[in-house]
């Protein structure tokens, strides 16, 4: 795909 | 009419093993799909390269050539340029909205940072509180993340306007009515002689050959999308009889033995279309040999060329745009999110602050 994933923003928001 | 909340709570390392396996899956079913796409995306360009199938449809020479037709109709029933110039007028708002979201949350944190270190300076050891760059540390690294990813995004806007500016007057031709669109196709002497001929059959059983294997590529993408196979209970079982998982060798068996006649499909597909395209390409040599070749009929071929391509680049921008307008939108949520944190413990911040001066004041 050509736009970022957002997973890894999603992800670290769970973390915290 | 109970129900277990805790039905699917399973051992830390199961889950550790199923996300593990998870990415795995993903990653395969991912890369598989999109060597998939770029074999269509190779196998359009080679086509409009060689104005196929528009070339050996042309008969009379000044009409529209049949795949032309589909193509138009295609792009029109799209929404046609109006949905790509909607969508592009959009990307820098939503953008801009992102942006600005970012700045004002950075902006709480450093009024605020600002404040306290001028009181610590101030009053010295007296103030007595976590300084404020100190907690705000996490925060900014989020922030951080936040501007890589909008810069990112801002790359990617200008490959989609890049390819927007482009391909927007071959598209707009696409857009219009028969008559207009024949009108913007220069004419030239038919081929009608070519009709009959040997290399004319040839390249339209291949064309035909070319349809069936993307169609099979469309079927075989769905296939392995649907495919779904729940991996907990061989991990369950692992670990009972060994106590330890082995999710490596356990993963990539499983996947081999349920993805592995897609993958080998898959490859036999593209193989498969890589034949057909060199014999295309012989057979258009042979094919170009025998078309007389004059201003007119390069120039015709030229538009038609440009028209093929303009179709493929719509595809692609329309699926471009939705992707980054969805992108800015989910990211909007993310960012407001953050903004709220951010709002949070400055305004918490600014309460523990103003007991602090209070009590100083008093002592």
């Amino acid at each position: 795909s050509l736009y970022p994933s957002l997973e890894d923003l999603k992800v670290d928001k769970v973390i915290q | 009419k109970y129900t277990d909340l805790f039905e699917k709570m399973v051992p830390l390392a199961i889950q550790q093993s199923l996300s593990i396996y998870n990415q795995r899956k993903a990653d395969l079913i991912n890369q598989t799909i999109a060597r998939m796409r770029d074999s269509t995306t190779l196998c359009n360009g080679v086509l409009a390269s060689l104005n196929l199938p528009a070339a050996i449809e042309d008969v009379s020479g000044d009409s529209v050539p049949q795949s032309i037709l589909q193509k138009s109709k295609a792009v029109i029933e799209q929404g046609g340029i109006q949905t790509i110039d909607q969508l592009i007028r959009d990307l820098p708002e939503l953008l801009q909205r992102n942006k600005e979201i970012l700045d004002e949350s950075l902006k709480f944190l450093d009024e605020e940072e600002a404040t306290d270190n001028d009181l610590k300076s101030k009053f010295k050891e007296r103030w007595q509180r976590t300084p404020s760059t100190e907690l705000y540390k996490p925060l900014r690294t989020e922030g951080s993340n936040f501007r890589n990813v909008l810069d990112k995004a801002i790359t990617a806007d200008a490959v989609v306007k890049e390819r927007y500016q482009s391909q927007r007057e071959a598209i707009a031709i696409l857009c219009k009515p028969e008559a207009e669109l024949n009108a913007a196709i220069p004419s030239a002497n038919p081929a009608k002689t070519m009709q009959g001929s040997e290399v004319v059959n040839t390249l339209k059983s291949l064309l035909a050959q070319l349809d069936e294997i993307k169609k099979e590529r469309e079927q075989l993408e769905n296939d392995i999308k649907s495919v779904n196979f729940d991996m907990t209970t061989k991990f369950l079982t692992a670990l009972a009889q060994d106590g330890a998982i082995n999710e490596e060798a356990l993963s990539v068996t499983e996947l081999d033995r349920v993805y592995g006649g897609y993958t080998d499909r898959v490859q036999r597909n593209l193989t498969k279309q890589e034949e057909i395209i060199s014999n295309i390409q012989v057979s258009h040599q042979e094919f170009s040999k025998m078309k007389q070749s004059n201003s007119e009929a390069n120039l015709r071929e030229e538009v038609l060329k440009k028209l093929a391509a303009g179709h493929d680049s719509y595809i692609e921008l329309v699926a471009n745009l939705r992707e980054g307008t969805k992108f800015y939108n989910d990211l909007t949520e993310i960012l407001l999110k953050f903004q709220g944190k951010c709002s949070d413990i400055v305004f918490a911040r600014k309460t523990e602050r103003d007991e602090l001066l209070k009590d100083l004041q008093q002592s």
